[in-house]
């Protein structure tokens, strides 16, 4: 999946990819003092490309749970689950509705996204792509957006979580890069000196064409932007 | 000789039921065709058991190709006729109460020697479901072999049909297997029964027809939204049956009658009855039993959690239960009622949660307050409209409408409950419809100054395996775009189901498929609307009764449906004689229907006209 990291302090981005397993559940977010957590578990193409670069990967199932008010959400591209303690509700894309209840909200967009707010001041959107059926390898995926976390601690991390905290690089020495319609540059982040990319990417928030988002893409899984590598935050299952 | 299948010279040599079914409304035409073989005139019976919640909606007799067809009117404009008819001792009522679920309509002729008779009687419903599934009742009780013999039934699902079945009870399945088929694809699903005459035979060598028992067919949509709405000429129907939803923990009390007139097999049917409904109840609801006789017992002072110590101990109360003295329905079901108002106002119940009151009983309050209105309306204040009474009526001499009123006074609902072998499955079957409340207060609403005479769209409750319908017209048949919002309370959270509609493209769609009757819509809303309006007319008074009873006579004479208020009048040839019939169409009140009569027409002079009614009541 494709990280895209919105830093409006210098109106640019930075932007990485995690390129792992089918399979394999990332931690996005974890809040300890609000008791919020985020991860999401990667699939791919049907058709998986022996190559691993090659292959292409997705969210297809988040979960977010918030311990606090014992209060859980899983969604892949087929359908959410709620569960309150032990009482499950399930939904369906094909629905249009929006659950409230103490601190909590979720709206269902048929067969467009989701909203999940924690009181005011955490909210959460997924987007669910809808694949062009043909080729048949290609299957519905999930997009996760922060579009509100002013209310999480200062100990929020996870792969998404540990950038809600204001952060600063500098980019210098734009040149061109290996590839010759890309521009190469230094990034230092985080005490790290790294070579970037500029790229973009596509934002769905809006709408399912998605808005480009011009972006440093920082190679390599992300490493030397977030803390530790990102094999840190792969963690055994979703919830 | 007469041909195989001829009784008495009667040959009915064609029977068909023929069905469609178009989102839940079902339209049914059964038609018979009779011939006369003998050498004198004959007396031709026609017999047809409807679901009680069908309306007839046309009857018509065709002798040797001159039809005569069925018209409404004013049940009191027909009645004045009927009236003398009475008077003269020549008129027989035509349709009467038959078992728990049907009314029988039955009229006999008499015909020529030599001629040929049809019969065709129309009857629409709408198919109300019930865990989980629509259930299309036909009782099949030809009196003779019939040559041609057909139950055809097509129905048309725009969600698409998830399960269809057909299931006879009167043939060996593999028998039924060559005369049965039953398919379904997509939005279309197809029954049919074609017995051949051999097939028909009680034995190889008989002349009686095994074909006497019920034939029932069943089928659910599927359900990839919670929500459809169709619209079609300016109408529309909404249905809502959202699944996956948690269970609202509920707090029952059961009143039970255990009064002298329930000794014996009632006691023991009560009995088992709440012994398998303790094997449902769920660890989150709470539960008590109040019993009334001239006094009353409760098991528990307040309502307790169903938690398998406490279900122990109720199943070992409820083997106990023994029957004594005087019907006191006023202490018992007053006590039931302050056992839920306590707890709530204790506490002891969860906050989100709901209410019921369940009361059986078998017959009239006789000591205590005694007085039917006062009774009504002590329940009526101490509810106070939070929660819903169910009244469950035991055996058949009991007043069955001032349990109906009383459980539509708070927004609950009466059964009777038929004292055969199987009450405690009736017992058990209607808790299991009210034992998985999904959503509380349920309100449907649409966009203001939009639509015009809109059913029924609040409820108290959605209940799991059911279905909310609500219908109405467009104030705007050029409106492009339709939305309506559902909201309800849930077990742990409020909810707001949405349901957006592009109309042009809804009516186009509907129209290319090809709909099976085009005002489908518009008939299941007045069907709709009538039920609803002949409801609350039960329980109103002076100018309101008024008011709904002009409101649904208007519709019933406008879609031609026989109703409590409705005759369906029926011209036929002069036979010399002065006669008529009348069809009442049978209230759960048990008053005994006046005896039905063979119905005479000679055909012979049909010079004049005079006419014959087919009434509901």
């Amino acid at each position: 999946p494709h990280f895209i990291i919105r830093v409006p302090e210098k109106e640019d981005a930075i932007c990485f990819n995690i390129d792992e397993a089918p399979g394999t559940v990332l931690r996005l977010v974890q809040d300890p003092v609000t008791g919020l957590t985020v991860n999401g578990q990667i699939i791919g193409d049907k058709t998986a490309s022996p190559d691993s670069k090659a292959r292409r990967t997705y969210f297809g199932r988040l979960g977010i749970a918030h311990t606090h008010l014992d209060f859980r959400v899983e969604v892949t591209p087929e359908k959410i689950t709620l569960w309150n303690g032990a009482a499950q509700s399930i939904f369906s894309w094909l629905d249009t509705v929006t659950i409230t209840q103490d601190g909590l909200s979720v709206t269902i967009n048929r067969k467009k996204n989701m909203l999940v707010s924690f009181g005011e001041g955490v909210t959460f959107l997924i987007v669910l792509h809808q694949v062009w059926k043909q080729p048949p390898g290609h299957q519905d995926f999930l997009g996760f957006y922060v579009v509100d976390s002013h209310r999480m601690s200062a100990q929020t991390h996870g792969l998404l979580g540990q950038f809600f905290h204001p952060f600063d690089f500098e980019v210098s020495d734009i040149r061109p890069g290996s590839d010759p319609s890309k521009l190469d540059a230094t990034m230092v982040v985080k005490s790290h000196r790294l070579v970037v990319t500029r790229g973009s990417q596509k934002d769905y928030r809006k709408d399912a064409n998605g808005t480009k988002v011009v972006c440093w893409f920082v190679h390599n899984n992300g490493e030397g932007l977030i803390d530790g590598v990102h094999t840190d935050y792969i963690i055994p299952a979703l919830f | 000789s007469l041909p195989e299948g001829a009784v008495n010279g009667i040959e009915v040599y064609s029977t068909k039921i023929t069905c469609k079914v178009t989102s839940r409304f079902a339209h049914n035409v059964v038609t018979t065709r009779a011939v006369n073989r003998a050498e004198n005139a004959q007396e031709v019976f026609f017999d047809v058991d409807l679901p009680k919640t069908a309306f007839i909606t046309n009857f018509t007799l065709t002798i040797d190709g001159v039809t005569y067809p069925g018209n409404i009117k004013e049940k009191e404009v027909a009645k004045k006729q009927y009236e003398k008819a009475v008077s003269q001792g020549k008129t027989a009522g035509l349709v009467k109460a038959s078992g728990r679920k049907l009314e029988k309509f039955t009229v006999s002729v008499n015909v020529a020697a030599g001629s040929k008779v049809t019969f065709e009687l129309t009857y629409e419903e709408l198919l109300k479901r019930r865990q989980g599934k629509y259930e299309m009742y036909l009782k099949v009780q030809p009196k003779q072999l019939v040559r041609d013999f057909e139950i055809e039934v097509d129905i048309f699902e725009p969600q698409g049909l998830s399960m269809l079945d057909a299931q006879a009870s009167f043939i060996t399945n593999d028998l039924l297997g060559s005369a049965l088929t039953k398919s379904f694809s997509g939005k279309k699903g197809h029954v049919s029964f074609k017995p051949s005459l051999d097939q028909q035979r009680s034995c190889p060598t008989c002349t009686d027809s095994l074909l006497n028992g019920d034939f029932t067919i069943t089928y659910d949509v599927n359900r990839e939204s919670p929500a459809n709405v169709q619209i079609v000429n300016g109408y529309f129907v909404h249905f809502f049956a959202p699944q996956g939803l948690p269970v609202v923990p509920k707090n029952v009390v059961f009143v039970i009658d255990i009064s002298g007139s329930m000794s014996g097999r009632k006691i023991q049917q009560t009995r088992e009855a709440l012994l398998k409904i303790l094997d449902d109840v769920k660890e989150d609801d709470y539960l008590n039993f109040i019993l009334f006789s001239g006094g009353v017992t409760t098991w528990k002072d307040h309502l307790v959690q169903a938690t398998p110590e406490n279900l122990q101990e109720a199943r070992a109360f409820v083997r106990k239960i023994g029957v004594d003295g005087m019907t006191n329905i006023n202490d018992g079901l007053l006590t039931g009622i302050t056992v839920l108002n306590e707890a709530r106002k204790e506490h002891r119940v969860p906050e989100r949660s709901t209410s019921i009151v369940i009361m059986l009983t078998d017959g009239d309050a006789n000591t205590g307050e005694s007085r039917p209105e006062k009774i009504q309306e002590n329940v009526r204040n101490a509810i106070g409209g939070k929660f819903p009474l169910y009244n469950l009526g035991f055996g058949n001499n009991l007043n069955y409408n001032f349990l109906e009123t009383m459980a539509l006074q708070n927004h609950g609902l009466a059964r009777r409950i038929y004292e055969d072998s199987d009450a405690s499955l009736q017992l058990q079957g209607f808790y299991e419809e009210v034992a998985n409340p999904l959503l509380m207060d349920v309100e449907v609403q649409y966009p203001e100054n939009a639509i015009l005479d809109l059913t029924q769209n609040t409820y108290q409750h959605f209940y799991d395996g059911s279905e909310i319908v609500v219908a109405g017209r467009l104030l705007d048949e050029e409106m492009n775009s339709f939305k309506a919002d559902v909201k309800g309370q849930g077990a742990i959270n409020d909810l707001t189901f949405t349901e957006e509609v592009d109309v042009k493209e809804m009516e186009k769609a509907l129209q290319e498929q090809g709909y099976i009757f085009g005002d489908f819509i518009e008939r299941l809303w007045a069907y709709l609307t009538i039920e609803q309006l002949l409801e609350k007319r039960k329980n109103a008074h002076g100018e309101e009764k008024e008011n709904l009873t002009a409101q649904a006579l208007d519709l019933s004479l406008k879609y031609h449906f026989v109703t409590p208020l409705t005759s369906m009048v029926v011209t036929k040839p002069e036979d010399n004689e002065d006669q008529a019939a009348i069809a009442d169409k049978p209230g759960e009140d048990g008053t005994p229907l006046t005896p039905s009569r063979s119905w005479m027409v000679g055909y012979q002079h049909p010079q004049t006209s005079h006419y014959n009614y087919v009434d509901g009541d």
